[in-house]
């Protein structure tokens, strides 16, 4: 997280530290899911793309409920059942992240409790969450400073229109690629420091629904280019709702 | 004395000495006639000639019979001195006949040697009737046959009434009544002669048997009289009664005993007189029923006998039940149900079960949640309610339609109010942070 505030504890309790493919985030579902984003599990370019996905989850390290790593690595790994990483995600095409979503099942429910709670989904039928300027909330483990962080940061950053994403996207790709697909949003700023970074992949941006007073993840931490110089791309969840309870509903 | 045939021939025929000649003087001649047991000598004269003389002073035949004298005969038919017999049939209650024959030393009138050519006997066995009281011979003194006489030629024998048995003596009878067998379900049985005086010497039994389940009531008759003492319980007579072996009295004296419930379908009457008394006997009606069982008493006051009747028999069965909320319980084991069946001997066949509370035991506990229970005393028995809740914030309940509160039902089952077993789920409470990031600075 670049241009965040440290987090205290409890204040994102969903927010996992995982360890798979590197360091990477997740948020709790429920009692016993991580909602993840795919590269985590599978990188662009990875060497281990050919590793099954049952021994994946045996390799995974996830950690929840705290703020703070060592604390994190003192309480003890989660072990994962199984892993679920969505169709569409390709993780040999380096320059399109569309599908860049996974949902991991713990091999036991958490108990939960002030410092670990789940975080919500939106409602599929409410699309102002991602309405340009709406603001939300990235924590993770990432990148500060050029720096692993050792600690829980979090960065507070709008939405933005998607056409404006597209937008700075033509301007400054680099000669990158990048596919903006429909099941991605951006959020941050052209300007400042505000971002997410690596190590923050697979946390999630979330927003207030002052309806209910409930905190809703909107969005996944997929890809940028560069930290901090633009905006970040994410994963939009509502698109994802019905693979998510899909996958959800029918275990329980 | 003049020989007669030996043995003992069914007739014959006896002649004065030298007859038809002229018989001896001083001659004296006995024959002793002797026909087959069973009949009498019967004796006429076919000749009869004898010297006449007063009361047959000189010569004559004398006739016996029975040890009574026949007569003494002498005589001319026609004479007006002596006794010629004539016709006349000498007839013996006995078998034997005795004849003397007597001459004296002459048979002279004035001087004159007059031949009388004595007599010409015959005689034949007759027929006895031995069962005429008027016929007892000396032989015979006493009563021909205790009971009924039957002559018939040449004897006679004796029967004996309904129930008396002739004895091995041939003339006495004896009640025969040691293996009397009642097997109707009522009837009558009585002493010997009732209500006579009852005989002597009896040893009586009856036996009343009848099909198991069944109990024989006695009911003793008026008159009821035995022999008694006044200090001494019963020592002359004794009437005894035991059901399937075991004692229930010994009665005598002219008070019956009330009606008695033998609860038995085995009665054995044992009726012993000793050889003297004059009293009338007895008589029972003896009546059945079946047989009663003791009636059931509840062990607790949840215990229900459906259709509590007033008398239980046999074969009758009760069926037992629990209130709601409470189980049949024999020991440690539960019952589904529980039946009892009045046997033969008067007992239950199985011994009343207890009722117990029925126990839900602990409820299911709920993950992320608990517990606690809406009653005093908080057990876990029937009608007991415990109320499920969840660890909140973290947690919130999710229920059926029948709520978070459990009841312990009569099943043994903690059911919501809509009567399902499944408890409450905690569910995870989702965006709800505790401590949610403030901004202050703005």
């Amino acid at each position: 997280i670049l241009g965040g505030k440290a987090a205290r504890r409890g204040n994102f309790p969903w927010q996992a530290l995982t360890g798979i493919n590197g360091r990477g985030g997740g948020a709790l579902l429920g009692d016993r899911w991580i909602l993840t984003a795919a590269h985590t599990i599978f990188p662009k370019g990875g060497v281990q793309n050919n590793v099954s996905l049952e021994q994946l989850a045996e390799e995974a390290d996830i950690f929840l409920g705290h703020t703070n790593v060592d604390e994190l690595h003192k309480m003890g790994n989660h072990p994962v059942r199984r892993i679920f990483i969505h169709p569409d995600f390709n993780p040999n095409d380096e320059h399109n992240f569309n599908g860049d979503i996974a949902l991991l099942e713990l091999k036991n429910p958490v108990t939960l409790g002030p410092t670990l709670l789940p975080i919500c989904l939106p409602d599929a039928t409410n699309t102002s969450f991602y309405a340009h300027g709406h603001m939300g909330y990235v924590s993770g483990f990432g990148v500060d400073k050029n720096r692993i962080s050792s600690s829980l940061k979090y960065v507070s950053l709008p939405a933005v229109a998607q056409e404006k994403c597209q937008s700075w996207l033509d301007s400054n790709k680099k000669g990158i690629p990048m596919v903006f697909s429909e099941n991605m949003f951006c959020a941050g700023f052209l300007e400042g420091k505000k971002d997410t970074c690596q190590g923050d992949s697979g946390s999630v941006f979330t927003v207030l629904d002052r309806e209910s007073g409930r905190w809703v993840a909107t969005g996944i931490v997929s890809w940028g280019i560069g930290c901090g110089t633009g905006y970040g791309f994410y994963t939009k969840i509502l698109n994802y709702l019905d693979w998510i309870n899909g996958i959800v509903k029918e275990d329980r | 004395s003049s020989p007669v045939p030996r043995g003992s021939p069914l007739f014959g025929e006896i002649r004065s000495p030298n007859y038809p000649k002229p018989y001896p003087n001083n001659n004296i001649s006995i024959w002793d006639i002797q026909v087959p047991k069973g009949y009498g000598v019967k004796l006429t004269f076919k000749y009869f000639d004898l010297e006449p003389s007063e009361s047959c002073f000189y010569d004559y035949v004398k006739i016996k019979a029975d040890k009574r004298d026949l007569g003494r005969y002498c005589g001319q038919l026609g004479s007006t001195t002596g006794n010629h017999p004539g016709r006349k049939e000498f007839v013996s209650k006995g078998r034997k006949m005795h004849l003397e024959f007597h001459s004296d030393f002459s048979n002279e009138d004035n001087g004159t040697v007059i031949p009388y050519r004595g007599f010409l006997a015959s005689y034949r066995a007759v027929d006895l009737d031995e069962c005429d009281p008027n016929n007892a011979a000396e032989n015979y003194e006493r009563p021909q046959c205790q009971h009924f006489c039957h002559n018939y030629v040449g004897g006679y024998f004796c029967s004996c009434r309904i129930g008396y048995q002739l004895q091995s003596d041939q003339h006495s009878c004896k009640v025969e009544c040691s293996s009397e067998l009642f097997t109707e379900a009522s009837g009558y049985l009585s002493s010997p002669e009732y209500p006579q005086p009852y005989p002597e010497y009896l040893r009586c039994n009856y036996s009343i048997r009848l099909q198991k389940g069944l109990s024989i009531a006695l009911r003793f008759l008026e008159p009821f009289e035995i022999d008694d003492h006044q200090q001494v319980h019963c020592p002359y007579d004794q009437l005894k009664i035991q059901a399937r072996g075991r004692e229930i009295g010994e009665f005598c004296g002219r008070e019956p005993p009330g009606i008695i419930e033998t609860n038995s379908n085995e009665v054995d009457i044992l009726f012993l007189t000793d050889d003297s008394g004059f009293s009338r006997g007895w008589k029972i009606h003896y009546t059945s029923e079946k047989i009663r069982c003791p009636q059931l008493v509840p062990r607790d006051q949840f215990t229900i006998i459906r259709d509590l009747q007033p008398v239980y028999q046999f074969q009758d069965y009760v069926v037992v039940s629990c209130k709601t909320g409470y189980n049949l319980m024999e020991g440690d084991k539960k019952l589904v149900s529980f039946t009892a069946v009045c046997q033969a001997d008067g007992t239950w066949h199985q011994p009343m079960p207890r009722c117990e509370v029925v126990n839900c035991g602990s409820p299911k506990n709920l993950t992320n949640g608990a517990f606690s229970y809406l009653k005093e005393p908080a057990n876990n028995e029937y009608q007991s309610v415990i109320s499920y809740r969840c660890h909140e914030p973290y947690y919130h309940i999710v229920t059926g339609t029948g709520g978070e509160r459990f009841t312990c039902s009569p099943e043994g089952t903690w059911l919501d109010q809509d009567g399902q077993k499944r408890i409450p789920s905690c569910l995870p409470v989702c965006g709800k942070p505790v401590h949610p990031v403030v901004e202050v600075q703005r």
